[in-house]
């Protein structure tokens, strides 16, 4: 070991790893998740030798290969997806992994698809039998479901819904998995039944052949083509020509088109927000806080060890992280990791809070965590995304080096600004939720626990 | 704000009030605001569109104020060792200085803090700078990244910063062959010279 890094380590002031069992919750869960991390990193498909040389297809193959491979594994080593180890498998793969938006599809049926729907739809989705994308985000539109052009107009004479796509601004753009690989989509698109519109449902659209791969008649699909990061992931463009589906193909768990072209409405309209909530709640810990987390890693180590320029004159050039003006630069930054830390576990007990309440019928809590995840999400990336550069420069030039890992980083994180909802719109969102509830405190009304404050007097406005 | 010396700002209970403060007042001014502009005869929408960007400073400060709120509170409430415990406190402190005092306007903005507690808190912020400094690597060492998953020359574990530099560059395939460009460009143009 580096002996400026060694002497950084020589005379610990507590206990590194109680602080690790800290952050991972228990003794337990870290020695699970070295488990999990090591297993993979062990596994020689897993190698990411080279990675910086790689070009866009060949990580496009290595990532689809990579799930693959992960499937197969997780299933000979009896984990769960989603039981304890599935929560660090993410992490240890380094997000290089295809079908991220399958599992969104997937997600969509659970949440949002009856038990028929379930039944019919999990068992292949979880098997890849048939591989989904999530279809939500068009050319000329995006976190404004009401503005979506994409049109689910119900047959009554042969019980279908004809699809299209009428204008190039409503060609679907950017659903990961798109461009190349998936079968089918799931399909946000305004319900039409006899001329009025009934809001944005959801549907399942086959868009290319499980024998050949071929797009199906009246679709048009591929990739968008390059772009600042993801390089292994497809992001595709989707136009629908009067493609027809059965009526069994709208997630039908909240709403439900029958027979005779009745609409039949459960629950909240922000259910169709459900899917985005969930996505983003996911996305806090695995794409956001941890790429902070790593890089921070990166910058400190490095500050410890890179020695530059004079600070007491005639002695030798001391180690960068001794200057104030680079303390300032990362130590905020490494406060700020831990802080998100736990507002993120907070979210995520709040997240499984209210999805246990509307599972059973109650859809009270939904516009506060809705709130709360938007505000989050758009701060947390925004924080996260511009500390991230702040560490790549704190590295000076070699920050710059694709060997740093920062420029990664930075690039990938960056995307989260404006994808799940570009944060501008979705601090808007927030700041509507907040400005009733300020309205509601006026009124003497009660407020929900995260914005109680609003009830309290406040001078000086 | 009664804080009346640098360490007042070391309490969580000072710089809770202080982001609650900032985040009511900024969503109550936009509440205001748009009310105002109704009052006097504008749309509702157009009243929303013409606050939108006090609308997001708000939203902005309510996370802030939940963040660090959240994080003050678990700090307060754990139950590990006294040294992890005044660690994560300090870094709680940390966090919620540095955004006062990069965002000083707001909490200087109606008074709740006066030039004079800005300048407490600069010297609370310098000195916890000074204090984490002490623990940095280790506080990142924490979060167990293994150098597979870092990726990074300039961060693994070992800190052999120069020398991983240095074989990822010799690792690079185009630096173990004759570049293509030679034949195709600088050749004929090379010996055209001799």
């Amino acid at each position: 070991v580096n002996p400026d890094l060694a002497s950084e380590r020589a005379f610990p002031s507590f206990c590194v790893e109680t602080l690790t069992n800290l952050l991972d919750g228990s003794v337990d869960k870290t020695r699970l998740r070295r488990y999990v991390v090591s297993t993979i990193l062990k596994d020689p498909v897993f190698s990411r030798e080279g990675h910086y040389f790689k070009t866009r297809q060949e990580r496009y193959e290595g990532a689809v290969r990579n799930i693959l491979h992960l499937k197969q594994k997780i299933k000979e080593l009896g984990w769960l997806e989603d039981g304890p180890e599935g929560e660090f498998i993410y992490r240890a793969m380094g997000g290089e992994v295809a079908l991220n938006i399958h599992g969104v599809f997937v997600k969509s049926i659970s949440a949002l698809g009856t038990d028929e729907q379930i039944a019919k739809w999990l068992p292949l989705a979880n098997n890849c039998n048939i591989l989904g994308t999530y279809a939500q985000t068009e050319l000329g539109h995006g976190t404004y479901l009401r503005g979506l052009e994409t049109t689910a107009t119900f047959d009554i004479s042969n019980q279908q819904f004809i699809i299209n796509t009428p204008r190039i601004t409503a060609t679907k753009w950017w659903p990961g998995d798109l461009g190349k690989t998936c079968t089918h989509a799931m399909v946000l698109a305004q319900l039409i039944i006899k001329e009025k519109n009934y809001g944005m449902h959801l549907f399942i659209v086959q868009v290319r052949s499980l024998k050949d791969h071929s797009p199906m008649p009246g679709i048009t699909v591929g990739d968008i083509g390059p772009k600042m990061s993801f390089e292994h992931i497809d992001n595709g463009f989707l136009m629908m020509r009067n493609i027809r589906v059965p009526k069994e193909n709208m997630l039908s768990r909240f709403s439900e088109v029958l027979p005779d072209g009745m609409y039949v409405k459960r629950g909240s309209d922000k259910i169709n927000y459900f899917t985005m909530v969930a996505v983003r709640v996911s996305m806090l810990r695995q794409e956001v806080l941890e790429a902070l987390m790593k890089a921070c890693t990166i910058s400190i180590r490095y500050a410890a060890v890179r020695r530059q320029s004079e600070l007491k004159p005639g002695d030798r050039e001391p180690k960068i992280l001794e200057y104030q003006t680079q303390q300032q630069k990362l130590l905020p930054l490494l406060a700020t990791c831990y802080a998100i830390h736990y507002t993120v576990c907070h979210v995520n007990k709040v997240y499984d809070e209210v999805c246990g309440a509307i599972q059973a019928g109650n859809f009270d809590s939904l516009p506060e965590l809705h709130a709360l995840v938007s505000g989050m999400k758009a701060y947390a990336t925004e924080t996260c995304s511009n500390g991230i550069e702040v560490c790549r420069k704190a590295c000076g030039g070699h920050g710059y080096s694709l060997f740093s890992g920062l420029p990664s980083l930075y690039t990938k994180v960056t995307a989260s600004c404006t994808y799940e909802g570009e944060n501008t719109v979705l601090h808007l969102q927030a700041a509507r939720f907040l400005i009733k509830c300020y309205a509601a405190a006026q009124s003497g009304q009660s407020l929900p626990q995260s914005v109680a404050y609003l009830s309290s007097p406040i001078s000086g406005v | 704000c009664q804080a009346t010396s640098h360490t007042d700002f070391l309490n969580p209970e000072v710089y809770i009030k202080a982001y609650q403060h900032r985040a009511h007042r900024l969503i109550a001014s936009a509440a205001f605001k748009m009310r105002n502009l109704v009052q006097f005869g504008m749309e509702q929408y157009d009243a929303w569109n013409s606050t939108s960007v006090e609308l997001v400073k708000a939203s902005i400060a309510h996370s802030h104020y939940i963040i660090v709120k959240l994080f003050a509170d678990v700090t307060g409430s754990l139950s590990s060792s006294p040294e992890i415990k005044k660690l994560l406190k300090s870094l709680c402190d940390l966090h919620a200085l540095h955004g006062i005092f990069t965002s000083s306007g707001d909490f200087l903005q109606d008074g709740h803090l006066s030039g004079h507690q800005l300048e407490m808190v600069t010297e609370a912020y310098l000195s916890l700078l000074t204090l984490i400094r002490r623990d940095a690597v280790l506080l990142v060492d924490a979060f167990d990244y293994a150098d597979q998953q870092l990726l990074s020359a300039l961060g693994s574990y070992d800190g052999n910063v120069y020398h991983n530099l240095l074989e990822c560059a010799q690792k690079n395939p185009d630096n173990k062959k004759v570049n293509a460009v030679f034949e195709n460009y600088l050749k004929p143009h090379l010996q055209s010279n001799i």
